[in-house]
This record gives structure tokens, sequence and C-alpha cells, in this order.
């Protein structure tokens, strides 16, 4: 998992 | 974005539009978990928390507003508007069955040990099992009605569609979400079932979805 400052899927 | 994610996004208003309009215009919920909906209500609220302190897109913030909204009105629909048709003698399934372990793994099992984060886990594992009071009333029942069984068959397909989606993601931009993908699967797995009667007996034009 690539670290993400969000979830960007609903 | 891509063509997966926005059908499968496509799919998910289409199930949810169903089932509201469904309900508004024959003015009863019979038939209806109202648990699954409260569930659904519920991964939408403790999964979009960022609504207003991310912004992804506009059609991010805009679908994220739009689910919100729908979901709730089917509840209030459903335990307000026509709660005189509400089959709470065949909704039964212990809801505390599906929350327990869902809120035990989302502590265990997460990204960050954040209250976001946590929030945005546990939305993800409950979807996974949301549906499984619609499911099993269908089963005490004994059948469903056609227009619930399509609402059903969009609700299914949506999360087959992610599926696609995290592939497509995965080798055009080598990203995946395990937790988003594992437990993805295991809700399109819980649907196959229902595909089955699906696509045996209500696409036959059987009308009425009778289990055997």
């Amino acid at each position: 998992y690539q670290r993400r400052a969000h979830h960007d899927e609903l | 974005m891509n063509v997966f994610r926005l059908a499968g996004d496509v799919s998910h208003l289409v199930a949810i539009i169903i089932l509201l309009l469904k309900i508004w215009r024959s003015k009863s919920c019979a038939g209806i978990s109202g648990k699954s909906q409260v569930l659904f209500a519920l991964v939408f609220t403790t999964r979009y928390l960022d609504l207003f302190t991310v912004f992804i897109s506009v059609y991010n913030t805009v679908m994220k507003v739009v689910f919100l909204a729908l979901s709730y009105a089917t509840v209030y629909l459903i335990y307000m508007r026509f709660r005189n048709s509400y089959n709470s003698e065949n909704d039964t399934f212990r809801v505390e069955f599906l929350l327990v372990p869902v809120i035990g793994l989302s502590f265990l099992e997460n990204y960050a040990f954040t209250p976001l984060e946590i929030l945005w886990t546990f939305s993800i594992f409950l979807e996974a099992v949301a549906i499984m009071p619609q499911l099993f009333m269908i089963t005490k029942t004994g059948e469903a009605e056609s227009i619930t069984t399509h609402y059903l068959f969009f609700l299914g397909l949506y999360r087959a569609l992610y599926i696609a989606n995290w592939v497509w993601r995965y080798h055009t931009e080598s990203f995946y979400d395990l937790i988003a993908i594992v437990s993805g699967v295991v809700q399109t797995i819980f649907f196959c079932d229902f595909f089955y009667l699906y696509f045996t007996r209500v696409l036959r034009g059987r009308g009425k979805m009778t289990l055997p």
C-alpha cells in the first residue's frame, strides 16, 4: 500500500 | 479515475435510486431490510468524514453528498414515513454479530491508528457485511420482489466493478489498497449466491424471485 494522504475512492 | 470505477459508482447510484424510488412510489417498504439500510448509512457516514477536510475532486465531493443524502432519505422513509409497512418481524438479523467483529477488526487491521483512519477501515469492513440482514430477510420470507432483486444486482455489481478498478490501478499506477481489496472481494463473494438466483430465475421473467 502506497502511503497516500487520503482515500480517493468512494 | 477509470471506466471500471466510474461504472461502479454509477451502478451503486442506480441501486440506491432504484430502492428509494421503489419505496417512495409504492409507499411501502415491505420486504426491505431497514437494518441493512441503516448499516449502509453508517458506512457512508464513517467513510465520508473527510468530506469537508479533504478535497479530491468535484465529482468525489458531489457523489459523497449524494450517497449520504439518498441513504439517509431511504432510512427516513423506512423508519419514519412508511414505518407501518416495515416488516420488522422478518428483519431479525442480529446486527451486533456484524458490528462487534467489524469494530474489533478495524482496530486490529488499519493503515493508521487515528480516528479518521479507523473509522474509514470500519466503513470498509462494515460495507462487506451490510447486505447480510437483507439477504437473510429474503431467505426468511422465501421471496423478493423483482425490483428488490434489481436493486441487489446493481449493488453487487458495483463492488465487482471496483475489483476490476483495483486490478486496473495496480497495473497502471501500481497502486493497491489491500484492506479495500480484501473486503471488496469478500463483499462480492457474498453476492454470488444471489447472482446465481438472479440470472437463473429473475432474468427468466419469473417476476418474483422465489427461493427453493
